[in-house]
């Protein structure tokens, strides 16, 4: 296992980095 | 017991490889699905961009570190496109439980998108042949006379122009799709976000400039406080 420290909040994801919502 | 690094090295492509084996180099059917519900199919799209990106890289992977080592960048490409597929199909599940949607037309329409997983996905392959090692500087099979230059990242964004800030953009969603990849990969792409962040968002022509103008314009910036006296 890994320690990444995840920065997205549970509502955001791909589409909003790629502005597609 | 604790392996020599040649050994270590050997384990992670044959797991890398391993699973990949049961990823195809087309998308699945699954995908296709995905695909299919756009609103423009960008099937089609996808596979030419592939092949052109399948020989740039071939090409720029041979001039890098001898011209007898094109064959292993095909291979390198190979496996990225797998890795790519199953990843992309991931984010996608993911996407769909999130948003509760399955026309994801604007995302995968997106060159920019595609070209942005394909790197990583690159990334992940030579990262774990110990070709891209922010350790060593990365190795080179080639030699000869010819010059030889290091594969280490950011080389995959020079190869296919792609603006640092945009490779940021897909790590952490690709980290979370993928949970067999190792912690020494892992670890190497949070080294390559950091190094964006730090350093390669901000040279001249990255779009996140325009983004923080954007910001700005439609007043979506914090007014800064004035200096106290």
């Amino acid at each position: 296992s890994h320690d990444y420290h995840y920065g997205l909040e549970d509502h955001e994801g791909i589409s909003e980095l790629f502005d597609c919502d | 017991p604790p392996q020599t690094p040649i050994r270590a090295a050997m384990t992670s492509i044959q797991l890398l490889r391993g699973d990949l084996t049961s990823s195809g180099d087309q998308p699945s059917a699954n995908l296709l699905t995905y695909f299919k519900h756009c609103t423009v199919d960008p099937t089609q799209d996808v596979q030419k961009r592939l092949e052109t990106l399948g020989q740039v890289f071939s090409q720029t992977f041979g001039q890098a570190v001898g011209p007898h080592c094109v064959v292993y960048g095909r291979q390198r490409f190979a496996l990225g496109v797998r890795l790519y597929y199953r990843v992309m199909e991931e984010m996608l599940k993911s996407e769909e439980k999130r948003l509760s949607v399955q026309n994801f037309n604007k995302l995968l329409n997106d060159s920019t998108f595609h070209t942005s997983l394909l790197a990583c996905a690159l990334e992940v392959v030579m990262a774990t042949y110990g070709e891209s090692s922010f350790k060593n500087g990365g190795y080179n099979h080639g030699g000869g006379d010819s010059a030889e230059t290091n594969v280490c990242f950011p080389w995959i964004l020079n190869v296919f122009n792609l603006a640092a800030f945009d490779f940021y953009k897909v790590i952490e969603s690709f980290i979370k799709a993928d949970p067999t990849l190792s912690k020494d990969v892992v670890k190497h792409l949070e080294t390559c976000e950091n190094l964006i962040m730090e350093r390669l968002a901000w040279r001249t022509g990255s779009p996140l400039f325009e983004l923080l103008t954007q910001e700005h314009e439609s007043g979506g910036a914090e007014q800064v406080e004035t200096p106290a006296n």
